[in-house]
């Protein structure tokens, strides 16, 4: 554990509960992208298996839990409770445009041929795009809430901060893990457009507006 | 890469 990866899963924790809290108390789901959690409840399930037969540390298990049981949650209160005000006409993204060659890309690039680490590789391909039909929908609509903005920057964060903790991990200890490295690096990419558009837009006051 | 396999992180 190293300061970047901490300020990564603080980031990447408070993301999550942003996104809860924000439907929670307004009581909608407008402007979130259902397709996008149900990727995101994908990406750990698929990932956090190990909870099963691996024990890495206390920390790790209770985050992994609390991904899985968060990402649930959100897909529950968006589907269920508050479908709705849930947006549906504006989160038409196809989800097997990301799925599918997450998968095939499992296949090409893993550890070893094994049920778990295939999973675990498909879970860091689908998890670098699963933020596409969030994305998609902002540009569709053409803005979003400030929470939203606010969401979407610590959850872009988390990734970035962890590509300072590989590097940081392959100087001190020869840690490199090439996989979630690429995986992460493309991640970091998608959010680039969105980074600038919060600190030019959102951090002096202004709603996030997407030209047409 | 023998560190890789280990999964240690999020």
């Amino acid at each position: 554990m190293n300061l970047f990866r901490l300020m990564g899963d603080v980031s990447h924790v408070l993301a999550v509960f942003i996104l809860l809290a924000k439907i929670w108390r307004t009581r909608s789901a407008a402007g979130i992208s259902g397709r996008s959690q149900i990727l995101f409840t994908i990406v750990y399930l698929a990932r956090y298996m190990d909870l099963f037969f691996s024990f890495i540390s206390l920390y790790n298990t209770v985050m992994k839990l609390l991904f899985i049981s968060a990402s649930c949650a959100t897909v529950y209160l968006i589907y269920f409770k508050f479908r709705a005000t849930y947006d549906g006409n504006h989160d038409t993204f196809r989800i097997e445009f990301v799925l599918v060659p997450s998968l095939l890309l499992a296949f090409i690039f893993h550890y070893s041929m094994s049920f778990f680490e295939l999973a675990w590789s498909f879970s860091i391909f689908l998890e670098a795009v699963a933020i596409l039909p969030q994305l998609f929908m902002v540009t569709k609509t053409g803005e979003a809430e400030n929470i939203t903005s606010h969401y979407l920057f610590a959850l872009g964060s988390y990734r970035a901060l962890y590509i300072l903790n590989w590097i940081y991990r392959y100087y001190t200890e020869g840690h490199f893990d090439p996989i979630a490295v690429c995986a992460g690096i493309v991640q970091t990419i998608l959010y680039c457009d969105f980074f600038y558009l919060y600190v030019t837009k959102v951090l002096q006051g202004r709603k996030l507006q997407v030209l047409p | 890469v023998s560190a890789a396999a280990a999964h240690d992180e999020l």
